[in-house]
């Protein structure tokens, strides 16, 4: 465990983390897109299969389920909540997230470590990891004013991600083993996907204006 | 600890 990887847990802690306290401190789901949230559900079920028979530590094994339980609570909060369902704005929110599933699922069948049933959900959370996020930016680039918990939110699921690819460069030098493209690649093509927002993001933050999306 | 093996993160 390095400092880069514990940093990219944290944050990623904190993204959900602030995520759960905006739909339960104000009772609203405005500008988050349920499609992502949904994948990122089926992307820890299927990532963490081996929560129960592969003992790592107890760090890993009580992130695993902090990220399973926000997770699915949150999906369940902006579907059932009878509160915070009406502020889902589902007319917006209308990427077809399902044309991600198959795609990502096809391609863990023909690229993966292992033809075993474990590796290739792994693999697959791993492809679906990395396009997540795109109903969220596109439901960004469309509802234009962002407010400040969403952009925090998606900053940090960025920052999440760099923090793991400087994980991953310190862990290939110290490591003499390391070596793990499909990680590795997936994980580089989430990070670019959240090039533009942060690029958008700071400019927000250094003129001091509130972050908007071009069209 | 699975040392060397990715399973290893979240």
């Amino acid at each position: 465990m390095n400092i880069f990887r514990l940093a990219g847990d944290m944050t990623h802690l904190a993204s959900v983390l602030v995520l759960l306290l905006k739909i339960h401190t104000i009772k609203s789901c405005a500008g988050i897109s349920l499609k992502t949230q949904e994948l990122y559900a089926l992307v820890f079920a299927t990532r963490y299969l081996d929560l129960f028979t592969d003992y790592i530590s107890l760090y890993n094994t009580l992130m695993k389920l902090i990220f399973l339980v926000s997770s699915f609570s949150i999906v369940w909060y902006i579907r059932h909540h009878k509160i915070v369902r009406r502020s889902y704005d589902k007319d917006q929110d209308t990427f077809r997230h399902y044309f991600l599933v198959l795609p990502c699922f096809l391609l863990a069948l023909v690229i993966n470590e292992k033809f075993t049933v474990k590796e290739i959900m792994w693999t697959f959370s791993l492809y679906l990891e990395a396009v997540a996020i795109l109903p969220q930016l596109v439901l960004l680039q469309r509802t234009r004013n962002i407010d400040n918990l969403t952009g925090q939110y998606v900053f940090l699921l960025g920052a999440y991600r760099s923090l793991y690819i400087l994980n991953w460069i310190y862990r290939y030098f110290t490591e003499p083993h390391y070596v793990h493209w499909i990680t590795w690649i997936s994980g580089l093509v989430q990070t670019l996907l959240y090039a533009d927002f942060f690029y958008y993001y700071f400019q927000s933050w250094k003129n001091n204006v509130k972050l908007e999306l071009p069209a | 600890v699975l040392t060397g093996d990715s399973k290893d993160e979240l």
